[in-house]
């Protein structure tokens, strides 16, 4: 444990739970994708399937089970009990186009051809593209509400927190875990752009951030 | 398990 992988997993829990806040105290889930949503509980329930066969920390238990209870109180809440404020026709992207190529993917490139493994594996590709729906229905609206920007911020900030505890690892432990950093850069990338509207629009204009 | 790779992070 590193201060960058500290912060990236609080990071990563600030984001979940600033969402998640969000929907319920405005009993309203407009502007999310809950396809996203649905994503990110199927990334946790993949990856931390070892949950029941390897003991890592007790730290690393209850962040698993952390994320994976709010994940699926998240796609609770959007689907179930504020389904009406769910905005489903702007959430249309099609999430085949990702599982399809994810799932063989995972089955291509992985540490040991076992389930968990590949599981795994598949879990780590598809956090790196799961947060396209959401970028797509922000792009579709032109606008996203300023909380859901804080939301992606620190999502995309934990991604660029774990780059930084790979680089430390590399140094100090000699530990590089290339399926992971591929993905992650990968995924920090997509982060990009969105980082530069939320620096440009949100911070500094202090409302909606909407697309020109 | 044997031929698994320990995955210690989130």
């Amino acid at each position: 444990m590193n201060i960058f992988r500290l912060a990236g997993d609080v990071s990563h829990l600030v984001a979940i739970i600033i969402l998640l806040l969000k929907i319920w105290r405005s009993k309203s889930c407009a502007g999310i994708s809950g396809k996203s949503q649905v994503l990110f509980a199927l990334v946790f329930s993949t990856r931390y399937l070892d949950l029941f066969t390897v003991f890592v920390s007790v730290y690393n238990v209850v962040m698993k089970v952390v994320f994976l209870a709010l994940s699926y109180a998240t796609v609770y809440l959007i689907y179930m009990r504020f389904r009406n404020s769910y905005d489903s026709e702007n959430d249309t992207f099609r999430v085949e186009f990702l599982l399809v190529p994810v799932i063989g993917l995972s089955f291509l490139e992985n540490y040991a051809f076992t389930p968990l493994e590949i599981l795994w594996t598949f879990s780590i590709f598809l956090e790196a593209v799961a947060i396209m729906p959401q970028l797509f229905m922000i792009t579709k609206t032109g606008e996203a509400e300023s909380i859901t920007t804080h939301y992606l911020f620190f999502l995309g900030l934990y991604r660029a927190l774990y780059i930084a505890n790979w680089v430390w690892r590399y140094h100090m432990e000699g530990f590089f875990d290339q399926i992971a950093v591929v993905s992650g850069v990968v995924q920090t990338i997509f982060y990009c752009d969105f980082f530069y509207l939320y620096v440009t629009r949100v911070l500094r204009g202090k409302g909606k951030m909407s697309l020109p | 398990a044997e031929g698994e790779a320990l995955h210690d992070e989130l």
